[in-house]
């Protein structure tokens, strides 16, 4: 899911099976996906995907792989201060990130436009008005 | 196209990983 979504870098996943896309891409990118990303989101959006039960989730650490935050504004904290790191020079895999951006696409957005030219997959739960939109269909 | 899984199945999987 998450080679078929690489480019372009950000998406809107939209439609009825945008939830069971997402984590199935989420659990794609912590357990299987052999690129070792770091995965970033907030607790909301965890309980989003699994139905409220992001503590089992969380739980497991995944050897630091898997960052949860509390608000987006946390969360958008720490993808610049990433982006600064990785512009310095410290190597950093690929980090996949999950979000819903209901009234704060702009504040996604620009920090989408922070991480130009670095490896980021953004994947956004319901419509994004900043860039593609995909409508998953089960197969 | 992808597979859709259960929330349960899910959780399962990254318990195992």
């Amino acid at each position: 899911l998450l080679r078929d979504i690489a480019r372009p870098v950000h998406s809107g996943i939209a439609g009825a099976f945008a939830n069971d896309w997402l984590r199935a891409a989420f659990v794609e990118a912590l357990v299987s996906d052999e690129r070792l990303p770091d995965v970033i989101t907030t607790r909301h959006d965890l309980d989003l995907m699994f139905c409220g039960q992001s503590s089992q989730v969380i739980a497991h650490g995944f050897n630091e792989r898997l960052h949860v935050f509390e608000a987006l504004e946390e969360v958008v904290e720490h993808l610049e201060a990433k982006a600064d790191d990785i512009r310095s020079g410290q190597a950093a895999p690929t980090t996949v990130w999950f979000a819903t951006p209901g009234d704060d696409a702009d504040v996604i957005h620009q920090t989408i436009e922070y991480w130009a030219g670095l490896d980021l997959i953004a994947l956004f739960h319901g419509n994004w008005s900043h860039g593609p939109n995909r409508h998953p269909q089960p197969a | 196209l992808f597979t859709t899984q259960p929330v349960s199945e899910s959780i399962a999987l990254l318990q195992q990983s």
